[in-house]
């Protein structure tokens, strides 16, 4: 059991890494086995070190910050195991302009993978929508419109 | 197995004339005003897929999820909330010989679910087990609530440990 | 001790509604004791009904909806025992531009009664402010560039 | 009472040359990208006020809102944390009789804080009695954390009742 979950864990950090630093442009962020002879006796740290800044444990970033490394774990998951959707509500609230214009690209990137649907109110991942719905209301009703977004080809 | 379409009738701001929402197996991304329902598509997703907890659900029980009327008046509420979802089922990684899986729940005003597969009426416990040997559930890190994208960073070491064995 | 609570929580209740329709342009924001008789038997709910939709509790409202709200208890409570100063940190998150727009309106205004410190990424925000920080970091290191908005009278 | 300015020396990305923050006493914005600095600033007011709760202030103990080094390394890591705070004072709504007061908070890397007030040290608990009579904390529902802007809406109806109990 622990060298299925070893295996599992060295996929998942390998992973990480790699979302971690093409969602931060060049961030390294890894995690960490808090026991490594016994995993199972202790937890699993993570770590970020962002462009310019020193290496830290994850509970001091802030909260753009925090967003980032979720998503990259999120993802690193996906790798190793991937969902048949995923849902993801507003994972950009707290992102400043730089990092938005990352995730749009990840999460259309991600898209190959395994299906997502995004809520977003931003423009920068809607643009990278393959169909984009835009929901209103009318007299407490939703209702919806949509948009496919087509390549145009001639 | 991704999702194909998810039909949504009476539930939430849903009213009781039935819309269709097709998803695209890639990159599909919901937008709209505050309230408009956005969010209320995603929990109708987790409704069929069996969810028990009103809260998550953002209601005190289960037959608060029923449309309540909106502005033409309570006369005008739903007497049931139905939720239907058309799953691909190409890879058969649904244990069920279709090619495509559909799934409906319906709760009434007494808090009452009934759900359908492929049309026959089945026990949750039994969807719940066919949906999750294909990795199907209303919870997990893929799917990501309104303001909860930092619970994997929140979470204790431990707690993370423990979402990565639950996993294999 | 019973007066002094009723008398309090009156007059939040009053400016609840009043602050509730300011941020919501028209929408009808209430407070309710549970137990009329005796209010420290049971809680406060709040129920709202946001324009166009029927007045529901709280619990089931949307993201924006629940920070609109949030922000009206927030300023209904300040009228009766204003707070030194209030530190806002990106309480803007969720609201969509038709809100944001109106919050900034009435952070603005609220800002005369009692000192705000609000962080926000959003232009409509920062458009509104007497004092504009800008903060950057450089070799992980914080410095700040500072914009005094000054009124041009000629 | 408002904060006429807050004093930033060795705390959390602010490095050892201390950074001062005039505040205006109406309405001042704080903006940047992610990670520059913004919460820390409030984190900083939150502090010399008296906050205990590393937690609250995103560290696992009090000694860790020291600056680190940053980019220059550890070997340029500050040996103390130290925020200053001036408050108007004018109508005397702290019970000290100065126009302004000046309050001041230090933490060494054992942990340990010492507190000044108008340049004289004074016990936390002396500060916090005095703070208290002018409606000054560290916590409230006047401090508004990222993330916890719903978190007045969330609360059991119980609980906002004792949030206005609380007030008065
Ligand atoms: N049973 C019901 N009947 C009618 N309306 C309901 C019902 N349950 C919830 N609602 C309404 O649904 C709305 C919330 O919708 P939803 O959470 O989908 O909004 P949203 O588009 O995600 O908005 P935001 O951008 O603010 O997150 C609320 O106004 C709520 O009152
Ligand atoms: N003791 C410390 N020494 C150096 N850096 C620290 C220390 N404590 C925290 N930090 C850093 O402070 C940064 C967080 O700053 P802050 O929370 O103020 O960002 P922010 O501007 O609010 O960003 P966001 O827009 O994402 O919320 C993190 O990168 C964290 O690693
Ligand atoms: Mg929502
Ligand atoms: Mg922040």
């Amino acid at each position: 059991k622990k060298e299925v979950f070893v295996e599992a864990y060295n996929e998942i950090k390998e992973s990480f890494v790699e979302f971690f630093a093409k969602l931060t442009g060049g961030g390294i962020g890894y995690l960490s086995q808090q026991n490594q002879e016994d995993p199972f006796a202790a937890g699993i740290d993570i770590f970020v070190q962002f462009p310019g800044k020193n290496s830290r444990l994850i509970a001091s970033a802030s909260g753009g910050e925090k967003s980032v490394t979720a998503v990259s774990f999120i993802f690193a998951i996906q790798s190793m195991s991937p969902a048949p959707f995923y849902l993801l509500d507003e994972i950009d609230a707290h992102l400043d302009a730089y990092n938005s214009e990352r995730l749009a690209d990840l999460l259309k990137q991600q898209s190959a993978t395994s299906q997502l649907i995004a809520i977003t109110l931003r423009d920068v991942i809607m643009d990278r929508a393959d169909r984009l719905f835009g929901v209103y209301i009318q007299n407490g009703i939703s209702k919806l419109v949509s948009t496919k977004i087509e390549e145009v080809t001639s | 197995a991704y999702i194909k379409r998810v039909e949504i009738r009476g539930f939430k701001t849903f009213g009781s004339k039935k819309i269709s929402v097709p998803l695209d197996r890639g990159f599909t991304v919901i937008t709209g005003p505050n309230g408009s329902g956005k969010s209320n598509i995603l929990d109708a997703i987790r409704f069929v897929l069996g969810d028990l907890s009103a809260r998550s659900l953002r209601a005190d029980k289960m037959s608060e999820v029923i449309f309540d009327g909106g502005r033409l008046g309570s006369s005008e509420a739903a007497k049931t909330a139905q939720i239907s979802i058309l799953l691909d089922n190409k890879k058969r990684q649904i244990p069920v010989d279709t090619g495509t899986v559909h799934i409906s729940r319906k709760v009434n005003r007494r808090g009452i679910s009934q759900y359908l597969l492929n049309g026959k009426n089945v026990s949750r416990s039994h969807l719940i087990d066919i949906l999750s040997i294909a990795g199907l559930s209303s919870a997990g890190h893929n799917i990501v609530m309104q303001g909860t994208i930092t619970r994997l960073t929140d979470i204790t070491p431990v707690e993370r440990r423990k979402l990565i064995e639950d996993l294999i």
